[in-house]
């Protein structure tokens, strides 16, 4: 039983999305020093599966990190 | 063009501005 999962199923919606927000931004300054509240933003911004799938999975981080910096730059 | 707003930036400790509609 994932802990984390456990925690996000009895809150709201939004309350679930800062959770993950709240985990995802001390991650991202190691992958992107720059544009942490954007990325962690943009993770956030999707569905819960995303932010979760990085949190889950470290080695994911970097490329969704990069994801979202192609998407913001263009 | 169009204001790039999106996405919404996040701060530790404030309450995150994105999908305010749901």
């Amino acid at each position: 039983q994932d802990p984390l999962t456990t925690t996000l199923a009895p809150a709201s919606p939004q309350e679930q999305k800062q959770m993950l927000g709240e985990q995802l931004f001390p991650l991202i300054p190691a992958v992107h020093p720059t544009l942490t509240g954007k990325i962690t933003g943009m993770l956030t911004d999707t569905d819960n599966s995303e932010p979760l799938c990085v949190l889950e999975t470290p080695v994911s981080l970097a490329s969704k990190a990069d994801e979202a910096v192609t998407a913001l730059q263009e | 063009g169009s204001s790039i707003s999106w996405p919404p930036e996040f701060h530790p400790g404030v309450p995150w501005k994105g999908l305010q509609n749901i």
